[in-house]
């Protein structure tokens, strides 16, 4: 499906992965976070409208719901979500001193959908 | 402008990461090398987007997503030169299991005792190392903690390199009633020649143990939550 073009001009803003970096310097987690200094997390933006739902890795859900918001504009509109996350690994220290190594599920945006 | 978050959030995400605040160390402690080998392996595999495994950590051989390396608290409790029987250093070894807490499994709690550097030059008499828990009051009395039940006993050719014990069971007997945790017991031996008493080698043997020994506690643990058993995988 990802590999059928997205037709042009039958929306301006199409649902997709955009790329966020996070830096912990940001949060300032940098004083306990070890590594990684940030990641690469992404998130998903854009619109889901009917004519796009075929194209943009939508769930049946996401295209009855649109189907629905063209029919009732009180529904709303399908959303733009990730549909494929990582997880990554992260070093850090407690107060104790003690170092730990630590994997977390779902933390990188790798593809969205409606 | 970049607005901090707020502590309200910031709040419910640290309990994500199962802290309750953020840390703030005095300083940064050494990543131990078993710890950065398997960040890196993970890193590297991720940025080839090779698909992972992270309940399972491949380079220990265990089931587990939570991975911490405990210092010792403890101290030594004999630091005069060597006895006649050659007997080089009793310390006292502590680890505060306080922070494991979370709901998991122990699936491994491996002590290291790192003996020195290895080198060509520093082979000297080989060194026996028994291991113990500890018994009596401990850091938390007046008198000092003696030997009890035996855990390992073990004859090296040098005292060179990391020494490995499984401890599992006794930390999984400590987390079950941490009054039970009263730390270990570790006496190391050096053996010269015993009929010319206590010679030079094992001196300089047990002066260079005084200062290069280290031990940590490495535990591994498995949050269910986090890691489905396989059969309850989609």
């Amino acid at each position: 499906r990802a590999a059928i073009p997205v037709p042009k001009g039958s929306c301006r803003n199409p649902c997709h992965r955009h790329q966020l970096f996070i830096n912990f310097r940001d949060l300032g987690w940098h004083k306990w976070i070890i590594a990684p200094k940030g990641f690469m997390a992404n998130y998903c933006h854009g619109d889901c409208p009917f004519s796009m739902t075929t194209y943009l890795n939508s769930s049946n859900y996401a295209f009855m719901q649109a189907l629905m918001h063209a029919v009732d504009p009180k529904v709303p509109k399908a959303v733009c979500i990730p549909t494929k996350l990582s997880p990554i690994s992260m070093l850090y220290q407690d107060n104790d001193e003690t170092v730990i190594l630590r994997h977390y599920e779902d933390m990188v945006v790798d593809e969205c959908g409606c | 402008a970049w607005g901090q978050p707020s502590k309200f959030q910031e709040y419910d995400f640290l309990q994500f990461l199962d802290l309750e605040k953020a840390p703030s160390p005095r300083r940064f402690q050494p990543v131990p090398r078993i710890l950065r080998k398997i960040f890196q392996a993970r890193e590297a595999a991720a940025a080839g987007g090779v698909s992972q495994d992270f309940c399972y950590v491949k380079e220990l051989g265990v089931r587990g997503n939570l991975l911490r390396l405990l210092p010792d608290q403890g101290f030594f409790l004999n630091t005069q030169n060597p006895s006649r029987d050659g007997s080089c250093l009793q310390k006292y070894l502590y680890f505060n299991l306080s922070a494991i807490k979370e709901k998991g499994t122990l699936t491994m709690a491996r002590l290291t005792l790192d003996l020195g550097p290895r080198s060509y030059y520093n082979l000297g008499p080989e060194v026996e190392v028994a291991l113990s828990v500890a018994e009596g009051p401990g850091v938390w009395g007046r008198s000092l903690p003696k030997p009890g039940r035996r855990l390992a006993l073990q004859s090296v050719p040098g005292p060179q390199g990391p020494l490995h014990f499984n401890l599992q069971d006794v930390v999984k007997d400590w987390n079950g009633n941490r009054l039970k945790n009263l730390g270990l017991y570790l006496e190391i031996l050096a053996k010269g020649d015993r009929h010319s008493g206590v010679n030079f080698q094992v001196e300089n043997t047990c002066d260079r143990l005084l200062r290069s020994l280290r031990a940590s506690l490495l535990v591994v643990t498995l949050n269910p939550d986090h890691c489905p058993s396989s059969s309850r995988k989609r």
